[in-house]
């Protein structure tokens, strides 16, 4: 038996946008830690990670481990009959084919159960090693999705580089180049303003800038992000979500022949 | 030109 009750339901809604661009369909795995999914987008190229930690439901009952295998563009289509203030329980029994939604309007006038058929999935789960980053810029996560928007309108590549001067964005394409430098500016008003770099050692690294504009569909979970940058390594896009967990996106590195 | 790595060469099946 499993049954997760999240008051804040608009952050499911938020994280099924965040993925269901990257990744098709994928096991959702619920264990005693919290709801969590790792998934490649279809290339192999791109990993998604989320954790939603148990401490963080208003009721979290999950009797056994359980892997429920789901198309992304089918959840969202039912979280979409969720509202924004919604509660939102997902519930499943053990050895049972379906899972439920619910959706609970605020002053409990309206509830609607939404059932969908789960699929059997083959997804390898890869082992993430913890590393030493060479370098990890955070900063302000519109500010990261403008820039790979407007670089993806010059370029399909982006380097990123990171001195003490600061990171640098720059793409190449037949009509020309672009630049993007951002400086370490912790002198904000808010703290969710800042660009802040933690760097070991000069970076720089090679990307699609596709599957970076991808990972910005996250962007409405978290005013920042951090991206955590090393040499032979994927790059990682961290979207934290508020007392739950997170979104994290690794990318591997274009790597010169 | 640059060649696209997968993420498979990072990080192993566990």
């Amino acid at each position: 038996m499993l049954e997760l009750r999240l008051v804040q339901g608009s952050l499911l809604k938020k994280v099924l946008e965040a993925i269901k661009e990257l990744v098709t369909d994928a096991n959702f795995d619920c264990s005693a830690t919290g709801f969590s999914l790792q998934a490649m987008d279809s290339s192999h190229v791109a990993l998604v990670a989320l954790l939603l930690r148990s401490e963080g439901f208003e009721h979290y009952r999950c009797d056994r481990n359980l892997s429920m295998g789901m198309n992304l563009g089918n959840v969202s289509k039912m979280l979409r009959c969720a509202g924004s203030d919604d509660i939102i329980t997902i519930k499943a029994d053990d050895g049972s084919d379906t899972v439920t939604f619910m959706f609970e309007s605020p002053n409990q006038d309206k509830i609607a159960d939404f059932e969908m058929k789960l699929m059997d999935i083959d997804s390898e789960h890869l082992g993430i090693p913890d590393a030493e980053y060479q370098a990890i810029v955070r900063m302000p996560s519109g500010e990261f999705a403008r820039i790979c928007k407007d670089l993806s309108s010059i370029g399909d590549t982006v380097i990123i580089s990171v001195t003490k001067e600061g990171v640098k964005f720059s793409t190449a394409g037949d009509i020309g180049t672009a630049n993007i430098v951002c400086r370490q500016n912790k002198t904000v008003d808010k703290p969710e303003e800042a660009t802040v770099i933690e760097m070991q050692e000069p970076v720089s690294l090679t990307f699609a800038l596709r599957y970076l504009n991808s990972f910005t569909k996250a962007t409405p979970l978290s005013e920042t992000v951090s991206i955590s940058l090393s040499s032979d390594l994927p790059v990682v896009v961290e979207y934290k979500i508020a007392d739950m967990g997170y979104v994290r996106y690794y990318l591997a590195p274009k790597i010169e022949e | 030109g640059a060649k696209q790595s997968i993420i498979t060469n990072f990080f192993k099946i566990a």
